[in-house]
C-alpha cells in the first residue's frame, strides 16, 4: 500500500491511497485503504495523514481523520501521529501499523507500532531541500 | 511555511515521491501529484502490495482499492474491490470528478471505469498465480475464517459455519428444562 500527502506552495493539501490489499484476502475483502479517514484524509485548514498496514484492524479506528483533527487542534505531527497508533494499540497491542502526518506548516513526521516485522518505519520525502526524494526512517 | 511544498509517501517508495514531486514542480496541482505518484505505484507495482498482480484473493483474484481527496474542498473519490483495472487511483479521481458518489466497489465500479474511457484487462500475473497454486498446495494457510468447520487452521473451504459454544450453551438450556 502507499499512501500519499501532497502541500503546495499556497498550502493545498491533497492525500491519496493505492493498494491490492490483502493477500489470500476472502473475496469482497476491502481494508483500510480506500476508506476516507481511515486510510487517508486531508483538510486544508489542517493537514492531512494517510495509514498502511492491518486494514481489518486500522479502520476501525480511522486513524488519519483522528490524526488530522489532533493536529487543528494543534497538536504537531509527531504528537498526533503516535496519538493516533496509540490510540488503536489499546486494544490491539500487536498490530502492524504506521501512519505519516504533515501539517499546514510543511512539517511532517511518522509513527508505527512495534509488531512483529516491524520495528521501523520507512517513508518517502520531497521537498525544497534535496532535488531527490529524501529516504525517512521512524522507531516504531 | 517555509517547508512548502511538501510530498511525502508511506513506505520506501522513491519512485513514486519522485514523479508527484515532479508535477508539482511543473506547476500541477496536490490532486495531481497525488494521483501521479500513487499511479506510478500502481505501475511499478510497489513491493507488490500497490498494483496489478498482486495479493491475490481466495480465488487467484488481484482487485484494487484507492482513494484520494482534495484537503480544499473536502471532496473524495474512492474504489474498492476494484476489477480488471489497473489504474486504481485514476478511477478513484474519475469518482471524485465525473459523478456525486465518494465510493464505488466491485464490478459496478469496474463498469463505471470502463464507461470512462478505463481499458479492463487482466490483472493477473505469473507471480500471482504462483502465489495463489503455492497457497492451496499448502491447505490454504493462511486465511481469515473463523467459527467454521472444516477446521480452517488445517484445510481448504468451503466452510459451514460451526455451532459455536454460546450457541451450544443456549440449545442446551432451551432443551434443558424440566
Amino acid at each position: 500500500t502507499i499512501g500519499m500527502i501532497a502541500i503546495d506552495q499556497d498550502g493545498h493539501v491533497a492525500a491519496g491511497t493505492s493498494t491490492n490489499g490483502l493477500t489470500h484476502k476472502i473475496p469482497g475483502r476491502v481494508g483500510d485503504s480506500p476508506i476516507v479517514g481511515a486510510g487517508a484524509y486531508a483538510d486544508s485548514s489542517a493537514g492531512a495523514a494517510a495509514a498502511t498496514g492491518d486494514g481489518d484492524v486500522m479502520m476501525r479506528f480511522l486513524p488519519s481523520y483522528l490524526a488530522v483533527e489532533l493536529m487543528r487542534a494543534g497538536a504537531d505531527p509527531s504528537a498526533a501521529c503516535k496519538a493516533a497508533i496509540s490510540r488503536i494499540k489499546r486494544h490491539h497491542s500487536e498490530f502492524f501499523g504506521a501512519i505519516i502526518c504533515a501539517n499546514t506548516t510543511g512539517h511532517y513526521a511518522a509513527a508505527c507500532n512495534k509488531a512483529p516485522g516491524l520495528s521501523q518505519f520507512r517513508y518517502m520525502v520531497s521537498n525544497s531541500e534535496s532535488n531527490t526524494p529524501l529516504l525517512k526512517t521512524v522507531d516504531c | 511555511r517555509e517547508a512548502l511544498p511538501v510530498v511525502i509517501n508511506t513506505w520506501p517508495f522513491r519512485n513514486a515521491s519522485a514523479a508527484a514531486w515532479s508535477v508539482l514542480q511543473s506547476g500541477g496541482s496536490v490532486l495531481d501529484a497525488v494521483e501521479e505518484g500513487c499511479a506510478r505505484c500502481e505501475i511499478e507495482q510497489c513491493d507488490g502490495s500497490v498494483g496489478y498482480g498482486g495479493s491475490p484473493d481466495e480465488t487467484g483474484e488481484t482487485t484494487l482499492d484507492a482513494m484520494i481527496m482534495n484537503g480544499d474542498t473536502m471532496e473524495v473519490g474512492a474504489v474498492a474491490d476494484l476489477r480488471r483495472i489497473k489504474n486504481a487511483i485514476g478511477v478513484a479521481r474519475a469518482v471524485m470528478e465525473r459523478t456525486d458518489h465518494t465510493l464505488l466497489v466491485g464490478e459496478s465500479a469496474s463498469v463505471f471505469a470502463e464507461n470512462m474511457g478505463f481499458i479492463a484487462e487482466d490483472l493477473t500475473t505469473n507471480k500471482s498465480v504462483n502465489i495463489f497454486s503455492q497457497w492451496l498446495k499448502g491447505n490454504c494457510q493462511p486465511n481469515y475464517h473463523k467459527n467454521v468447520f472444516p477446521d480452517p487452521s488445517k484445510s481448504c473451504g468451503p466452510y459451514k459455519p460451526r455451532v459455536t459454544l454460546e450457541q451450544r450453551r443456549r440449545q442446551d438450556n432451551m432443551l434443558s428444562h424440566d
